[in-house]
Parts: C-alpha cells; structure tokens; sequence
C-alpha cells in the first residue's frame, strides 16, 4: 500500500453497515436507550426517525448526566424524558462519496462517524477501530 | 513527514501526562467511580493502587452493568461495592520505550492505552485522538 492508495481508500469498504448498527429513535423513551446501550455495550448509538433519517447521537454519559441530580439519581427521568430531548443533535456527518482523509479528520474529534447517501439516508457508521485498523496494515509493509 | 518519521515518533510526544489524566483508586466505592466519570465525561479512566501503580481500567459501561438488575436499577450495589471488584484488570499496557505502531496496533482494540515506566508507575494515557490526529498530520502534508 502506497500513500496514495490510502487517500483513496473508498471509505464504505470501512463501515459497519446500518443493518447490524444497534440505534434508537428520537420518540423513544430515555429508559429504552439506557437499556439498549446497556444491553449491547456500546457508549453511544445513532438516533433515526421513524424515517430512518439520522437525528444525532446518544450516549451513556448524556443520559447519566440528564438524571444526576444535586441530592440523588433521579432515575424516574428514564421513563419521562425522551431520546430526542437528550441527545445530542449536532453531529458531524459523512457522504458516502466523502474521502478517506475527510473521514480520518472528522475522527479526531468523534469516536465514531454516520454516513448518509446522498438523498440523507442513514448507511452505517466508520468507527475509529476501523480507520485505526487500516492506517495500522498501511503502515505495518 | 515520512512513514520512516512516523514509525520512530515517540510515543511520549503524544500521551496525557498522569498528573491531567482523571483516575480512581481500587478502594473507592463505585459511587465515587461513577461520579468522577460524570463530572469529568469520561466513558472509561485508568484505576491505581495507594501506591499509584496501574490495576486496571472502569468505565460506564462496567458500572451500569453491574447495577443493572432483572427487575430494577440496584442502585444500592454503587455504595456498596468497590472499583477493584468491577473493573477491569486485564488490560494491555504501553511501556514508555515502545515504538509507535506497537502503541497504534494496540489502540486498535482500546479507546486509550495506559502506559508505564520500566519500574512500573503511571506515566499517563495515549488515547486514540492523539493516534489519529498525528496521522492526519502525516497524511495532510
Ligand atoms: N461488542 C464489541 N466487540 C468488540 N469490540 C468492541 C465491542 N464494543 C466495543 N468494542 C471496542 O471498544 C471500543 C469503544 O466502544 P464504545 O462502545 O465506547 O464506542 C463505540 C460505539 O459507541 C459505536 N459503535 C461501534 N459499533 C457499533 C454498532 N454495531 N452499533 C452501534 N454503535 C456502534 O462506535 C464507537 C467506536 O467503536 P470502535 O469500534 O471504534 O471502538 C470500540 C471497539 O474497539
Ligand atoms: N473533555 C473533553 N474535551 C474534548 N474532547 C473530549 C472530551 N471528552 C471526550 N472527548 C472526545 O470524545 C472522545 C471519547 O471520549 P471518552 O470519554 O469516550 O473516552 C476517553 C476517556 O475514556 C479517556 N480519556 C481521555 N482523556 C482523559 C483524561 N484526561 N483523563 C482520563 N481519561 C481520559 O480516553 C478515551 C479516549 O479519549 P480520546 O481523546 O481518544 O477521545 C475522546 C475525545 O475525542
């Protein structure tokens, strides 16, 4: 692999497709994010609408952060508060057709990124593990 | 930048060092634990003995699948409970002379690496982002 190949890796042959991205939608309740980003591990997921358009993110620390209070944890937040209430809506987002290193600038900041096509929908997710993966075979010849 | 550059950058150029890396220790309670992680953000932060030698790492995702019971959040287990009984101890550790795609193929799997001295004290963290951000600068040029 050539330095060159690199910046013209196309990134879908990266990304963890929609259909096995665990994600919640915006008219959720916060109790059922908590549960699924419990249930899966992750610390955060992408939200969609009943559309399957992407919304923004939502992540264990909005929700834990949503129901510490001064006093106590006041978990009956979960089930009265909703996802889009909660998470956090302005993300960056990538087009299919972005380039790699659009993609490998984006990640600094976020640890994983959606990917839209270009009538906005939601095609999957390039997680940092994956760009990490492939700089590392580059590097490794 | 060459890729020769690339592969004999030191890895201590990039990391946070101890004394702004937010941790816990072994005996803390969980509370303590998930508190320190709300107020600071973080999903995941290094734990350290009263000695400060590295034990392991908790996170989030520890914590609340450790209080999350059949029928209800047991939130009496964060009080109850200690850091060194939920975390997680089996984890790779960087040492301060290994070389960058030592540190990059590891944080394929971690979303940061602890790193330590040849007698074996916390020296600070090397997080993905800061991989990531001096690649970006090595492939932008
Ligand atoms: N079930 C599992 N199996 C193997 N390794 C696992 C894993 N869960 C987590 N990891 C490892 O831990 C890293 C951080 O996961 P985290 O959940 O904080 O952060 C994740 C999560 O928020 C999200 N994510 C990853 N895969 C996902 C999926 N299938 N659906 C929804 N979100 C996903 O992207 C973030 C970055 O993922 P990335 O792969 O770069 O980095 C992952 C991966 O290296
Ligand atoms: N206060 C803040 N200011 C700016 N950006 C922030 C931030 N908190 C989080 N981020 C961004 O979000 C990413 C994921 O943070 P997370 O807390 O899940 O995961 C973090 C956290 O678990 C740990 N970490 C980072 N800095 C730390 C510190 N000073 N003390 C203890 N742990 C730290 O290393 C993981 C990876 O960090 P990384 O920088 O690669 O990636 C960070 C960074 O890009």
């Amino acid at each position: 692999l050539t330095t060159e190949d690199v910046l013209n890796k196309d990134i879908m042959d990266l990304i963890i497709p929609s259909d096995v991205v665990a994600h919640v939608q915006t008219i959720n309740p916060l109790e059922h994010a908590l549960l699924v980003l419990v249930k899966t591990g992750y610390s955060a997921v992408p939200v969609l609408d009943i559309d399957n358009k992407l919304k923004g993110i939502i992540s264990k620390t909005m929700i834990l952060n949503n129901i510490f209070g001064i006093e106590r944890i006041e978990f009956e937040k979960l089930s009265k508060r909703k996802v889009q209430e909660v998470m956090k809506a302005d993300i960056p987002i990538l087009k299919v057709h972005d380039d790699f290193l659009t993609a490998l600038k984006l990640s600094i900041d976020q640890t994983f990124l959606c990917v839209e096509d270009e009538e906005g929908f939601f095609k999957g997710i390039l997680p940092r593990s994956a760009l990490l993966k492939y700089l590392n075979h580059f590097l490794q010849d």
